[in-house]
């Protein structure tokens, strides 16, 4: 700008040209500790706020009816349910939901589903249909995520319930180190769902059996 | 004891319904 100002939180993201004494230096890279840092103050610092370039994001998809999980599959060729980084990111560019991103927003994005070098393509498409289950949601109280109280009896009620809770399920369970390669036992499942406030019915937890069960 | 795919349980959970 003409005028010089108050450096604010929000001036320092990748990209950006900032001036010091008249002199332009452009940011190129953050480390590690800085990014850490403003992901945790989302409000001060808009583009590290993951939910809300999901939810930009999302509104993009929604309004162009697009089912993108199908697409990170197609580039999953070997099934791992991750990419590496250079497949990921142009995976992404091949939908166009990265144009209206700028770097910044691209590693905050990057980096939110990073996990070593593996990019958990799914764990980010969970997150833009909790996002919008939970926009669709809004100001209907049947479909509020509840406390422990109320017990969904059928399967289908019991998944939508937990859509809407801001808990990533997927992310969770691949996390927990009493899960092994994406199975689990089902005591173990249920006790999962329980910590993070889920209760389950023994209906649903007959349901779960009959559909997801697999060979050990 | 009973072993669940939860990644099938999860692409069920988080569905594409728009």
């Amino acid at each position: 700008s003409q005028q010089p100002r108050i450096f604010r939180p929000n001036d320092i993201y990748l990209g950006n040209v900032i001036s010091f004494n008249g002199n332009d230096f452009q940011i190129i890279e953050m480390d590690n500790m800085s990014l850490d840092f403003c992901e945790h103050f989302p409000d001060e610092f808009p583009m590290m706020d993951t939910f809300k370039i999901i939810g930009d994001m999302m509104h993009q998809i929604v309004d162009r009816r697009l089912d993108i999980r199908p697409h990170f599959r197609r580039a999953d060729t070997k099934r791992r349910r991750w990419l590496d980084q250079a497949v990921f990111v142009s995976t992404l560019d091949g939908l166009a939901l990265t144009a209206d991103l700028n770097d910044q927003e691209v590693l905050t994005l990057m980096r939110r589903f990073k996990d070593a070098d593996s990019y958990y393509y799914e764990e980010m498409c969970d997150l833009v249909s909790h996002v919008y289950a939970k926009n669709s949601s809004m100001g209907t109280p049947s479909t509020k995520s509840r406390k422990f109280t109320i017990i969904d009896s059928s399967l289908e009620a019991f998944k939508q319930n937990a859509r809407v809770r801001t808990i990533q399920w997927r992310r969770t369970f691949r996390k927990d180190p009493q899960t092994h390669d994406g199975f689990v036992t089902l005591a173990i499942l249920e006790k999962l769902f329980k910590k993070h406030g889920l209760q389950l019915a023994d209906a649903v937890v007959d349901e779960i059996r009959r559909t997801y069960e697999v060979d050990p | 004891s009973v072993v669940i795919n939860f990644n099938t349980l999860c692409d069920d959970i988080y569905i594409c319904d728009w």
